[in-house]
């Protein structure tokens, strides 16, 4: 099974880590709750 | 003419193995570390001055075992895995077997030594493995001393015997002064501990420099301080540290033969690695990515040769599709992910060619739906309990009992096991105060792309994904148009619950109907097949503060294909907290 999360346009900055093995077809073994993106604070700061 | 032509092809195909052999020899050079390979090595990577903590050399020195075999030891290191030489038939395996391994700060420093017994014939089976924090050790015991770890049985953990390890580490600036010695003495012939011209232009020709005749003569001559035409190492090797940093000699590597385009420092790493790779100061062999992989038999060897390209990080696509490597993001190393033989087999049958696709087509949806629900109820089923043994000891090593809330005795069908919750506190949600930042939404195989067209580019080969057909027709999917992709594959024996990425208000829901092919990459990296789009799935929206609208997907798969929330619409949800799961069922 698998989800997916998709997230508006410029809304996250996704650990460069995971973006890293990503853009070498790697996946990454990760567990509930470990870090995966932050929020981008100039679309945030347009939101509020 | 029979016989000849007989002959002849027989001599074809001969000379055809002997070419496999010499690509598969050569390709297995090259990937050994500091060669250039693709395989995450050394000298691919850049290593900044800040992060270069130096260099290990790990040492196995032996192993005390509670039984008699002839044994077999691996070290996984990062993105690389070496194995030592099988000893005798015996209780006390000594290898003393050495690598050098590159210490960064930031990467890593777990180091797994797994004990295989071997087989001549089959697979060698893991007996017992040890992980030690390479860093940690080299500051306990800075003299190398020789230590020992409890061997663990993969399956239980109980203690299956001893490993003797040392480990000592090199001070960056040693390292550095020791390189420059080190190569000029590579071209000392005499071993006199000096060089003459002739040896100093034969080692610059070996390093790909092709600076002008007097440009070697100028620096040589500015080496020979009282003018009798040799300089010690010593001299040489100053002057050269310092040549280095204003204008680099050294372009390639003398042993591999690769371009060194990194900085000083990079090269230097390169080298030292290279050297002893090149130069059998090291016992143990390399080129594997995984333990797995360095403990096949010779057997498996032989299928090695024709399904090379399938040795390489994580998934290729195409007919070569069989082994799926993942890296392990605590550990930093690499992982290959047990998949049935026959399955990958049937998948790359189904999944990889038009023609399976067409039979899918053809009737195979409906077989697929009906396989997946008799399953369903199967797994519903009081005897399918006795099915939970067996699935623990096939994957050993990757289901950990102890943090399960409940006993074994406690799930009475396969299906209960399967959605198995967990204890409190066993998996740590990150920034639990800072709703700005997002975390994992599973215990998974995480694929994340800033754009969709990266998702397409690295991963998703299905030629009609797209964000709206992910979506569907309900979801007003306009905002997330080349929006940002986390994909989380989770693994038969992964824990099945799904939890919410970021805290926020849950919207809506909206159940799409579909088929339910795998979601494994061989089909996702499949252009005839749209597994994300073409599956059954349910969309929930979740309004947050910080990121917008967030939608979450959850598409269920072959066998897997029953998704249950255990949330509402309007209900508010923290980051981390259950959403639902998946289990057996149509």
């Amino acid at each position: 099974s698998t989800v997916i999360s998709v997230f508006e346009k410029d809304s996250i900055k996704i650990d460069e880590d995971l973006l890293a093995n990503s853009a070498r077809s790697l996946e990454t073994l990760v567990t509930v709750g470990m870090q995966l993106a932050q929020m981008v604070w100039t679309k945030a700061k347009m939101r509020l | 003419m029979g016989n000849g032509n007989s002959t002849e092809a027989k001599e074809s195909r001969r000379s055809k193995m002997r070419q496999k052999i010499q690509n598969f020899r050569s390709r297995r050079r090259l990937s050994r570390p500091g060669s250039g390979s693709v395989s995450g090595l050394v000298s691919q990577r850049s290593v900044s001055a800040d992060d270069f903590a130096g260099i290990a050399l790990l040492t196995l020195i032996g192993a005390e075992m509670k039984f008699k075999d002839k044994w077999l030891a691996c070290v996984s290191f990062g993105e690389q895995t070496f194995r030592s030489e099988i000893s005798n038939s015996t209780e006390k395996p000594i290898w003393n077997s050495e690598k050098k391994l590159l210490l960064e700060k930031n990467g890593p420093s777990l180091a797994r030594i797994s004990v295989f017994e071997t087989n001549r014939l089959l697979k060698n089976n893991i007996v017992g493995y040890c992980e030690l924090d390479l860093l940690e050790f080299v500051v306990q015991e800075p003299d190398s001393a020789c230590k020992s770890f409890d061997l663990l049985d993969p399956a239980s953990s109980n203690v299956v015997g001893s490993m003797f390890v040392s480990c000592s580490v090199e001070d960056p600036v040693e390292t550095e002064t020791c390189f420059a010695k080190r190569i000029l003495s590579i071209v000392d012939y005499d071993e006199d501990g000096k060089l003459s011209f002739s040896e100093f232009s034969d080692l610059m020709n070996a390093f790909g420099n092709i600076v002008a005749a007097n440009k070697k003569e100028e620096l040589f001559k500015a080496a020979d301080l009282n003018g009798d035409g040799v300089v010690t190492i010593d001299e040489l090797a100053a002057l050269l540290a310092v040549q280095q940093e204003q204008e680099p000699i050294i372009n390639s590597c003398p042993v591999c033969g690769e371009a060194l385009q990194l900085d000083k420092l990079n090269a230097m790493i390169h080298m030292t690695l290279c050297f002893d790779e090149g130069t059998g100061n090291q016992t143990m062999t390399g080129g594997f990515l995984t333990d797995r992989q360095a403990s096949y038999g010779w057997m498996f060897k032989l299928s090695e040769w024709t399904h090379l390209a399938t040795y390489d990080v994580g998934l290729n696509t195409g007919s070569s599709a069989s082994h799926i490597v993942v890296i392990d993001r605590k550990t930093k190393r690499l992982v290959e992910e047990l998949i049935d033989s026959k399955i990958v087999m049937s998948m790359r049958a189904i999944y990889q060619s038009k023609i399976g696709l067409r039979l899918m087509d053809q009737g195979a949806k409906e077989i697929l739906q009906n396989l997946s629900e008799k399953q369903g109820k199967k797994m519903n089923t009081v005897e399918s309990a006795q099915n939970i043994p067996s699935f623990l000891e096939f994957f050993k090593d990757q289901i950990n009992m102890a943090e399960v809330k409940y006993p074994l005795d406690h799930f009475k069908t396969f299906n209960e096991f399967f959605v198995r919750e967990l204890k409190p506190g066993a998996r740590p949600i990150a920034c639990m105060d800072q709703d700005d930042v997002a975390v994992s939404a599973a215990d998974c195989r995480l694929m994340a792309f800033q754009s969709v067209d990266d998702s397409t580019r690295f991963w998703i080969k299905g030629r009609k994904f797209s964000i709206k057909g992910l979506l569907g027709n309900d979801v007003q999917s306009d905002a997330f148009l080349d929006g940002s992709l986390v994909i989380f594959r989770l693994a038969p024996q992964d824990y099945h619950r799904f939890h919410s990425p970021v805290s926020g208000v849950i919207e809506k829901f909206v159940n799409v109907s579909g088929s339910l092919y795998t979601v494994n990459p061989i089909a996702v990296n499949s252009k005839y097949c749209n597994v994300f789009t073409e599956n059954k799935r349910t969309i929930v929206i979740i309004s947050t503060a910080e990121f917008g609208k967030v939608a979450f997907v959850a598409i269920g798969a072959t066998m897997v294909g029953s998704i249950t929330f255990v949330r509402q619409e309007g209900d508010h949800v923290k980051k981390g907290d259950e959403l639902g799961y998946f289990s057996f069922g149509g």
